[in-house]
């Protein structure tokens, strides 16, 4: 555990929040892409179901293997999961008049099937806990197209939603970071996969990171995007 | 195993 990486989960963390609470405090999910969140409870899903053999050792009482970093992802992966479920449950009740549903038109299929035929090729074991795992790694790196493609097309995105975009893209580099800091600190082969799949997933996020510095250095309210 | 690369991280 070092620096890079919990800063890297808080501010994930974070962007559930700023997320949660730019809809709770518009009662809207105008602009907000259905289809991202509802990939990321697909990765969550995909890629926490370790959460049930930690558990089940958890109400059996056997500690034996229970670290305190095993308790910290325990309960970050629980909160990951709520608030990503609670946000989809969110935009298909309470706002679903508000949704974007007829802007939002990626078709998913586009990232669905090239990440699981990825992920039946390229795995670290053929089993079926570890497929699913490597299938979460590469859905993740492309799950923020949809809100991409929704934020071309809207021109600009406000405020709140730009930090959003910005803490989500921005735990992934710092996860860059924390492998480099591994791989150079610890006898710590780097999962190739997840490292490529990360790079992929921070670059997706490259020309707005640049359009978001503008926008910070011009000290503009909305984020403009060229149309 | 889960403390393979990559696993023991979110």
């Amino acid at each position: 555990m070092n620096i890079f990486r919990i800063s890297a989960d808080l501010l994930h963390l974070a962007s559930f929040f700023i997320l949660i609470f730019k809809m709770k405090a518009t009662k809207s999910c105008k602009g907000i892409s259905f289809k991202t969140q509802l990939m990321y409870t697909l990765v969550f899903t995909c890629r926490y179901l370790d959460l049930f053999h930690v558990l089940g050792m958890m109400i059996t009482f056997n500690f034996a293997h229970i670290t305190g970093l095993t308790l910290y992802n325990t309960f970050m992966k629980i909160l990951f999961l709520a608030a990503s479920y609670y946000i989809v449950y969110l935009m298909r009740t309470e706002l679903k008049s508000t949704s974007d549903d007829a802007r939002d038109t990626f078709v998913l299929w586009h990232i669905l099937a090239p990440c699981a035929v990825l992920a039946l090729i390229f795995n670290a074991q053929f089993t079926i806990l570890e497929i699913l795992w490597t299938f979460s790694i590469y859905l993740e790196a492309v799950a923020v197209m949809p809100q991409l493609m929704l934020l071309i097309e809207t021109g600009e995105a406000d405020s709140l939603s730009s930090h959003y975009m910005f803490a989500v893209g921005g735990y992934r580099a710092l996860y860059l970071v924390n492998w480099v800091y591994r791989y150079a600190t610890e006898p710590y082969y780097s999962n190739w996969i997840a490292w490529i799949a990360g790079f992929v997933q921070t670059a997706l996020f490259g020309d707005f990171f640049y359009y978001y510095f503008v926008k910070i250095m011009s000290g503009d309210a909305a984020l403009k995007l060229p149309t | 195993a889960c403390l393979e690369a990559g696993h023991d991280e979110l």
